[in-house]
């Protein structure tokens, strides 16, 4: 079975996929 | 029948921060075995399970944009179950019980949301679903 998924925000999206974003 | 995994591949190096998420390379490539909304994936990669941020991959084929739901600009209204603090500069500060209206559903689990006047990224694991209709003002 599956663990629950952390329970801490996870780390927001690195610098080149936030660029591809905007 | 078989079950078809989605692939994505790394676009960035990620160090794994407990026992249940894993350490991923850029370039890797994983399967995806669950997606939660609060933006963790469980995936495999070779013999590795585990939980990793899914702003931390992108599909092998196909655009990205298709499984995200568009922006709501009218907002659906959610209440902070936890305090946030900002630590960067598109993110909102947010105390705990504070209702907001969330207006874009992203799957890196960092959702848009507006308070007043104010918009920004504030975690989705934080917000609970009110389930009131928004009042038109």
């Amino acid at each position: 079975s599956i663990k629950l998924p952390p329970q801490n925000p996870p780390p927001r999206p690195p610098a080149e996929m936030r660029r591809k974003r905007a | 029948g078989p079950i078809i995994l989605e692939s994505y591949r790394v676009i960035a190096d990620y160090s794994h921060t407990s026992k249940y998420e894993i350490t991923l390379h850029i370039g890797d490539l994983v399967e995806i075995v669950e997606k939660s909304p609060n933006g963790w994936w469980f995936c495999q990669c070779d013999t590795k399970r585990g939980w990793v941020p899914a702003s931390y991959l992108e599909p092998l084929d196909g655009p990205e944009e298709s499984e995200e739901a568009d922006p709501n600009y009218a907002g659906e209204l959610y209440i902070t179950t936890k305090a946030y603090k900002a630590a960067q500069d598109d993110e909102l500060t947010l105390e705990t019980g504070e209702t907001i209206e969330v207006i874009h559903k992203l799957l890196d689990g960092w959702w848009v949301v507006r308070k007043g006047e104010e918009t920004g990224h504030f975690p989705s694991m934080f917000l609970y679903r009110t389930g009131e209709k928004k009042e038109m003002v």
